[in-house]
C-alpha cells in the first residue's frame, strides 16, 4: 500500500458519501436540475460484484477485505435507495444510455484479453474493463440535462480522483516494485480520460462559484 | 494475477 493508493480509496469513499448525503438530503435521485443516472449505479454495483468474488478466498489485509465489503454493500444499498425509496423521482426517461452496449463490450473484451481463462479472473477483468466505462451513463444525462448541483460536481470530482489517483499510484508501483498490470493500467487512463472534459468544466466553472453548465 | 500474483488492489 502507498499514499496515493489510499488517498485514492478514500476520494472513492468520499464519492459514495456525497452520493448517499445529496439523496438523504434530497430525498431523491433528481435534484432541480440535476439527475443521478440509475444505470450508473447499477453498472458500479457489478462491478464490485464481479471483482470481489475472491472476497473470502484471497485475503490480503483487514483494510482490504473491509473496503471490498462496504464498496459491495454501499453500492447495492444505493441502488436499492433509487430502485425502491426514492423510485418516485428516478425518471428512466433520462436515463436513456444504452448500458447494455458497455456490459457486452466489457463481457466481449474479457473473454478476449485477459490474464487467464478462468471464471474468476474473466470476472475480474469484466469488472475492471465495465469500471472504465460505468460513468457514460451519468456522463450522457449530464449532457442532456446540460447542467448539474454542485453536489454532484464534487460526487463526480471525487470519483475521477479516485482512479486518476490510482494511474499515479502505478507509476509509483512500477518504480519501486516494477509492479506491471497491462488491464487495470489502460482500462484506468480510459477510465481517467473519459472524466477530463468534466475536471475542465469543473475547474474552470464550478471552484469559480459558477454554475456546471457544459457550453 | 501476472505472474500468477493475486490481484492485491481494490
Amino acid at each position: 500500500m502507498n499514499l496515493f493508493r489510499l488517498v485514492a480509496d478514500l476520494m472513492h469513499l468520499v464519492s459514495i458519501f456525497i452520493l448517499l448525503l445529496k439523496m438523504q438530503k434530497t430525498r431523491s435521485v433528481a435534484g432541480r436540475c440535476s439527475r443521478i443516472s440509475f444505470k450508473t449505479q447499477a453498472l458500479y454495483a457489478t462491478v464490485f460484484l464481479t471483482r470481489y468474488t475472491d472476497l473470502f478466498a484471497n485475503f490480503q489485509s483487514l483494510y482490504n477485505t473491509t473496503m471490498k465489503v462496504f464498496f459491495i454493500a454501499s453500492s447495492l444499498y444505493i441502488v436499492f435507495l433509487m430502485k425502491f425509496k426514492f423510485k418516485a423521482t428516478n425518471d428512466p426517461r433520462l436515463d436513456t444510455f444504452k448500458a447494455q452496449y458497455v456490459v457486452g463490450g466489457a463481457a466481449a473484451l474479457a473473454l478476449i484479453v485477459n490474464y487467464a481463462f478462468t471464471v474468476q479472473e474473466v470476472l475480474w477483468t469484466f469488472s475492471i474493463y465495465l469500471e472504465a466505462v460505468a460513468i457514460l451513463p451519468q456522463l450522457f444525462m449530464l449532457t442532456k440535462t446540460g447542467e448539474a448541483e454542485v453536489i454532484t460536481t464534487h460526487y463526480l470530482f471525487a470519483l475521477g480522483t479516485y482512479r486518476g489517483l490510482y494511474l499515479v499510484n502505478w507509476i509509483y508501483r512500477y518504480w519501486t516494485e516494477y509492479y506491471v498490470d497491462w488491464i487495470v493500467w489502460i482500462a484506468g487512463a480510459v477510465q481517467t480520460g473519459l472524466y477530463c472534459d468534466f475536471f475542465y468544466i469543473y475547474f474552470t466553472k464550478v471552484l469559480k462559484g459558477a454554475k456546471f453548465e457544459l457550453p | 494475477y501476472p505472474g500468477k500474483k493475486k490481484h492485491d488492489e481494490l
